[in-house]
């Protein structure tokens, strides 16, 4: 799976990995 | 909580022994925020309850271009409301660490 990590200039760090299609709320 | 489209729950189990918990964000309604989201991505990060707000995490985001500044005020309080429930679990399944 493909992680994209963000760090915010006052330190704190994000990390962004793809939601599951079963987490996701159907529209 | 109030549905605000906006997903948070906890990215660890809490023994609720440590300020800093791992917390994981992300959008179920696209349609209820006011500006579009950078992406589908699950967000997660850290936050200390003793130390941050809520809105000092959103803003964060906002800086760092996952939400438009007009949902600023969403993205805090789905946070608000999970570190609320996180608190109140805390105070009541463990109130001697507390």
């Amino acid at each position: 799976s493909s992680l994209t990590q963000v760090v915010h200039s006052a330190g704190r760090r994000f990390i962004v990995s793809p939601v599951p299609e079963s987490r996701l709320r159907e529209s | 909580a109030e549905d605000t489209g906006v997903r948070v729950e906890l990215a660890e189990e809490d023994h609720g022994r440590k300020s800093t918990i791992a917390l994981r964000l992300w959008v179920e309604d696209p349609k209820k925020l006011k500006g579009k989201p950078k992406d589908n991505g699950a967000i997660e990060f850290t936050f200390d309850l003793e130390r941050e707000t809520p809105d000092d995490v959103a803003q964060e985001m906002i800086d760092s271009g996952f939400f438009h500044e007009s949902d600023m005020k969403i993205v805090a309080k789905s946070i608000r409301d999970r570190v609320a429930l996180i608190q109140w679990r805390r105070e009541r399944i463990w109130p001697v660490l507390q």
